[in-house]
């Protein structure tokens, strides 16, 4: 509001101006030479006089670049003229911000330079929202698109005065992107996905960062790209644009699978967290990574001895402090009060109705805590084994507190409550580790304890559903399988639900025999 | 069951979906030899 | 046994009914990845040559930007002074190597039409260009076949071979049709 009287037309000499020098053949190498003449003109028109008019002008631009789009692409003419046009003007715009950040301050202020480009990308993403509320349907993600694309490219060019900053610049960018994730522009989240999943972002984000310091704000990225998604896949309701966003997503994910495994192994808890229970082959994806220097033994291997395999005794990497979600404090405290000395004795009785929120369908069960709840009592229990100097297995899991929780939910819980639970087990069955072992352990000695077929039925039905889909399959899921159908002891093939429709015995047979 | 911003959300999806970024949005302006899209025969090779 | 949907009954319902709706369909059973155009074997990285999340190849390689010397950066210099492209010029090494570098694009058609022009066939079931050898007239000819001696594009050791072939001409492609308009130097718009 409120701009000051003339800047409007100023803003615009100065943008024709800035975008004729651009292409100029005298702009020099990387504009510089035409940099220095037009910030001598910005200070003329007094533009970088205050932080106000800096922020309007950056505005302004913003707002001239876009209604430019606007116009080209209402024009009857080809997709490649609209955006040579387009990108004649958006292309000097970045530019133009590039020189200005790496500019700002002197060489050595970094700070200078990342406000300003924080203040920049804020200005676009204002602009953003703003048109993406007023012109809804009519919204166009171009020349935001292009404007964030384009800066990003220039900021990760190697120079030594962006490599300084260049950690500081993704965490701008990734805040930026979060700001603008899918649930809050959805009318951008086909090139917001296009963004997040481009070689030189990824490269940066993934690869080349030291340390994997971008892995978790990437990891933040994609679960916001996940929780978008995940009340249209819950509902099975995939229309053709959602269904190109989840095979685009399919298509990101198979990438990083290939290429950075590790990455989702270490965040394969918090996006579990969020994928919804029946997006089963996604899910798949992310729980069949596994770290590159391991060489997973063939789950088919006859007489496989998963429990003499070195990397069951090796706990995963995971990146969320889920016993920190374990809430409220009470509950927790009860929790590890009841683990250690099995008392309050209440605590069992009151479980199920601590992991209900509401009596909404769809909406019953606290998903997030029965995840942490599952999770932290199988690594509290795998350290209580290991402390009395024991592997976890089918005798030492049993008749501890530990084992007293999972065997309370399997019994107390209703069918969708059982199924959550007996979900948030398998998703702990990945690659050779100490938590795959544990849980397959877990959820075998389930079904041989169980005291209603019920029980059996859903722990088939959780397995079984995560084996039907196309691949991957995780590991630990194969061998549990097997481990179940091979292993007389469970007598699997005496149970009715096994038997109960030809599809059914068709499955079982099929999988049955690629098992065995 | 979807609740109304889901609706929204579907609704601002597909506008969205009818002018899909184009892979030389990403790229730098070729001058010379910018892309041109188009259906080419499937017999054509493709990469 | 378990009668609502998270029981065995619940998954066969759910399987059926993704029979008959293709929106399921993506969640039951689910996409075969390996179709989604992306070499899940390459010893190489993927994401250094990931065109698109909608894309379903990789990049081609004009496609990938590099930081260069800006010394290289000719083209504002130059652009006013470069020839329009018009294939009719250029040698049959370049239009071979437009087709196989430009998959999906239109200059794909232009050079297809240009060697359609200079009597080279395209075949569609061996996919490969194809021509006669010069002054060499087949020895069997009939109106649906003829049998002789043909020049072949070896495009994987980029270079022609000769070669005894049975041709059928149905097998041949028509000549290519070019889209109306066909652009190159877009002029550059001013704001």
């Amino acid at each position: 509001f409120d701009d000051p009287p003339g800047l409007h037309e100023k803003t615009e000499f100065l943008l024709r101006e800035w975008v004729n020098m651009y292409h100029s053949p005298a702009a020099g190498r990387d504009s510089t030479k035409a940099f220095s003449a037009f910030v001598q003109q910005m200070h003329q028109q007094g533009i970088l006089k205050t932080d106000d008019l800096i922020t309007r002008f950056f505005r302004l631009c913003t707002e001239m670049c876009v209604d430019l789009c606007y116009r080209a692409l209402s024009e009857q003419s080809s997709p490649t003229l609209i955006r040579a046009k387009c990108f004649h003007t958006l292309d000097a715009f970045v530019r133009l911000i590039a020189l200005l950040v790496k500019h700002s301050g002197d060489s050595a202020n970094t700070v200078t330079k990342i406000n300003l480009l924080n203040k920049v990308l804020g200005i676009v993403a204002g602009v953003l929202l703003q048109d993406h509320e007023v012109r809804g349907t009519d919204f166009q993600q171009l020349p935001y698109h292009r404007i964030f694309i384009m800066l990003f490219i220039e900021l990760n060019a190697p120079e030594h005065v962006l490599e300084s900053i260049n950690f500081q610049v993704l965490t701008a960018f990734c805040n930026t992107f979060h700001i603008l994730r899918p649930a809050k522009a959805p009318g951008f989240a086909f090139a917001w996905l296009e963004l997040i999943s481009h070689r030189v972002f990824i490269g940066r984000m993934l690869a080349i960062t030291p340390q994997q310091r971008g892995w978790s704000m990437y990891a933040q990225l994609l679960s916001d790209l996940f929780k978008f998604l995940a009340p249209f896949l819950r509902n099975a309701n995939l229309d053709k644009p959602t269904q190109l966003l989840y095979k685009g997503t399919l298509r990101v994910l198979l990438v990083l699978l290939h290429d950075f495994p590790e990455f989702l192994c270490d965040f394969h808890y918090a996006f579990c967290d969020v994928i919804p229970p029946n997006c089963i082959q996604m899910r798949n994806l992310i729980l069949s990574a596994f770290p590159r220097n391991m060489r997973l033994p063939d789950p088919f291997t006859p007489n496989l001895k998963v429990d003499m395999l070195p990397e069951i005794a090796m706990p995963p990497r995971i990146m969320t402090n889920f016993a920190k979600m374990i809430q409220p404090k009470g509950f927790k405290n009860d929790m590890d009060s009841y683990l250690t000395s099995r008392s309050p004795v209440t605590f069992l009785s009151e479980l199920r109705s601590s992991l209900q929120i509401s009596s909404e369908p769809g909406n019953r069960y606290n998903i997030p805590l029965i995840n942490a709840l599952v999770l932290y009592v199988g690594t509290q229990a795998i350290t209580f084994i290991h402390s009395k100097g024991l592997q976890p297995s089918m005798s030492t899991i049993a008749h501890s507190s530990h084992m007293d929780i999972f065997q309370n939910l399997a019994v107390d819980l209703d069918t969708e409550g059982r199924y959550l639970f007996l979900n948030a087990i398998a998703n702990q069955l990945r690659y050779p580790n100490s938590h795959t072992h544990y849980f397959s352990c877990t959820l075998l000695y389930l079904f041989a304890e169980a005291n209603s077929e019920a029980i059996q039925e859903q722990i088939t039905r959780v397995l079984l559903e995560r084996l039907i889909v196309n691949r991957p399959h995780p590991w630990g899921l194969l061998i549990t399988f097997i481990e179940l159908i091979k292993n007389p002891s469970f007598k699997f093939w005496n149970h009715d639900f096994v038997h109960c429709a030809p599809e059914i015995e068709k499955l079982f047979e099929s999988v049955a025999r690629s098992c065995m | 069951p979807l609740q109304k911003e889901h609706l929204y959300q579907l609704a601002m999806l597909e506008a969205g979906f009818h002018h899909l970024p184009h892979p030389s949005d990403s790229e730098r302006q070729r001058h010379y030899l910018p892309r041109n899209p188009c259906p080419t025969p499937t017999h054509y090779p493709q990469t | 046994m378990v009668t609502d949907q998270f029981g065995m009954v619940g998954l066969l319902t759910f399987i059926r009914a993704a029979e008959t709706d293709p929106n399921l369909v993506a969640l039951a059973p689910g996409i075969d990845l390996t179709t989604l155009g992306l070499n899940l074997n390459s010893p190489e990285n993927l994401y250094s040559t990931f065109q698109s999340p909608w894309a379903d190849a990789p990049c081609r390689p004009q496609d990938i930007d590099f930081h260069v010397p800006s010394e290289y950066l000719t083209n504002i210099f130059i652009r006013d002074k470069l020839a329009p492209i018009k294939l009719n010029r250029y040698g049959e090494d370049l239009l071979f190597f437009l087709f196989y570098m430009n998959g999906g694009d239109m200059l794909q058609l232009a050079a297809a039409a240009e060697l359609y022009n200079r009597d080279w066939r395209y075949h569609k079931e061996e996919r490969v260009w194809i021509t006669r050898a010069p002054g060499m007239e087949p020895a069997i000819k009939t109106n649906t076949y003829e049998r002789g001696t043909y020049y072949f594009f070896d495009a994987q050791n980029w270079r022609k071979v000769a070669k005894e072939f049975h041709l059928e001409y149905d097998k041949l492609e028509e000549r290519p049709h070019l889209p109306p308009t066909l652009h190159h130097n877009p002029s550059p718009a001013a704001m």
